[in-house]
């Protein structure tokens, strides 16, 4: 492996990340999964961190562009030189550059994002070129071959030389979700997501991913991605306090509704929308209500789901009228007794989250399906 | 040399210069493109020779012509 001349490297051990832009080749889904993995094979073999950021400065820059783009290196057409990244430092350090006139793809045809956007981030990093033909910090586009290991040991040599090992002690190259939240000393004990008493305040998807709220922390999952990124609620909503008492997505409106007491806010991505908190009987509950455990937003029904203690109430978009009286979970949801800390929708089952117990409830079959530890989700 | 040929050794001439100006901060510095075992082209094609575990030869062959048009990062493989 190498280094770049002065061996430049990132003095933090979170660093921010943000997608200037898109390329036309594929959904903006599939590039958001394919950063956030490339970003993992080096989190999970070091005790770097990576937070996505939807607008403002961030320490690496994503773009993709054709031909002369305001650096001094254009780019070729198609073939020839894929993309580029610059080493650790302000302003371009950090930042990749991918040619637009490739064809990126998620398979083994064309030119593969998550392969190259690995390979990118290696500089992004610190590293520069290995003459090892087997490493990914290779300089030539090799075939991607999902089946292979990514890494190589030589790249391993090379970042870890920079940033030392993944915290994670058995070194298995398993992602430890802790971060050693340095403004946060006093606190006694980080949540470690492979607990057997492990429990949630709130869980919701967002964007394709799925969002576990515990005490100040989240961990953010992406189906896809094996390993969770474990960060500080105040890294991407300031003014939201910790605790949570339930979330949940609208997908169709690309907004989250978090809930603490008897306040809610709504968001869209890392802003919080204005005019919020709001109180809860703004949204049709009776005054006596001040707090929900959990909710989940239907998408299919345009049904919202609110339940405290034993029962629930609905919220009917199409009507926009809120259930007169609650209604008893059991009676809608066979199986699951009593109160619930969360619960969110994947797919076409709901999970939900009673102490240290996860349920997988089927919609169309109208029962619980399977029973599951509350860390299914997390790469224990 | 039959047209053809020399067109295509042209050819390979400038991609050849293209990737060692791109990759190995290779200058040229007014010079005619001609072989010399010294010349700083010839220097900077070892390097880059060196760099693949090619037989370094510092001459166009064809191992070393095939490497050139591979697709790869755009970043240099020296530094600077």
């Amino acid at each position: 492996f190498s280094t770049f001349a002065g061996e430049p490297k990132w003095t933090k051990q979170v660093l921010t990340y943000r997608l200037v832009n898109y390329t036309p080749d594929l959904r903006p889904a599939d590039v958001n999964a394919a950063i956030e993995k490339a970003l993992s094979v080096w989190s999970s073999v070091t005790p770097l961190r990576f937070i996505k950021k939807d607008r403002g400065d961030a320490d690496i820059l994503i773009s993709f562009a054709a031909r002369g783009h305001n650096d001094f290196i254009p780019f070729d057409g198609p073939g020839g030189s894929l993309a580029h990244a610059y080493a650790p430092g302000k302003d371009f350090g950090g930042d990749a550059h991918f040619d637009e006139d490739e064809t990126w793809t998620k398979s083994t045809e064309g030119t593969n994002l998550f392969y190259v956007a690995a390979h990118e981030f290696g500089h992004s990093l610190g590293l520069s070129h290995s003459k090892d033909p087997n490493a990914l910090m290779y300089p030539v586009y090799r075939k991607y071959d999902p089946s292979g290991l990514l890494l190589h040991q030589d790249d391993i040599a090379g970042i870890q030389y920079l940033y030392g090992p993944s915290p994670n002690t058995n070194n298995d190259q398993r992602e430890s979700t802790e971060i050693k939240d340095p403004t946060d000393s006093k606190n006694p004990a980080l949540p470690n997501s492979c607990s057997p008493n492990l429990t949630f305040d709130a869980v919701t998807s967002f964007r394709g991913e799925i969002m576990f709220f515990k005490d100040k922390h989240i961990w953010r999952k992406h189906p896809a991605v094996r390993t969770a990124d474990f960060e500080l609620i105040s890294s991407f909503w300031p003014q939201l306090p910790p605790g949570v008492d339930a979330a949940y997505e609208i997908p169709e409106k690309d907004e989250m509704v978090i809930f603490k007491g008897n306040e809610f806010w709504v968001v869209r991505g890392d802003t919080i929308l204005s005019g919020y908190p709001q109180k809860l009987y703004t949204l049709g509950f009776l005054k006596d209500v001040t707090k929900i455990d959990a909710a989940f937003h239907n998408r299919n029904e345009g049904k919202t789901y609110y339940f405290i203690a034993d029962k629930f109430w609905s919220y009917d978009k199409r009507s926009q009228s809120m259930d007169r009286k609650p209604l008893l979970i059991r009676d809608a949801f066979p199986g699951i007794n009593g109160k619930i800390d969360a619960v969110f929708q994947h797919e076409n089952f709901l999970y939900f989250f009673s102490g240290r117990k996860q349920f997988e409830f089927d919609l169309d079959k109208k029962r619980v399906t399977r029973f599951l530890k509350t860390n299914f989700w997390f790469p224990c | 040399f039959p047209a053809g040929t020399r067109q295509t050794k042209e050819e390979g001439m400038q991609l050849i210069q293209k990737y060692l100006e791109n990759y190995y901060g290779f200058k040229k510095d007014g010079e005619l493109l001609v072989w010399k075992s010294n010349n700083a082209m010839t220097q900077k094609l070892k390097e880059m020779q060196e760099f693949f575990g090619l037989e370094v030869t510092g001459k166009l062959d064809s191992a070393t012509l095939d490497l050139v048009q591979k697709r790869r990062c755009g970043l240099p493989d020296v530094a600077g």
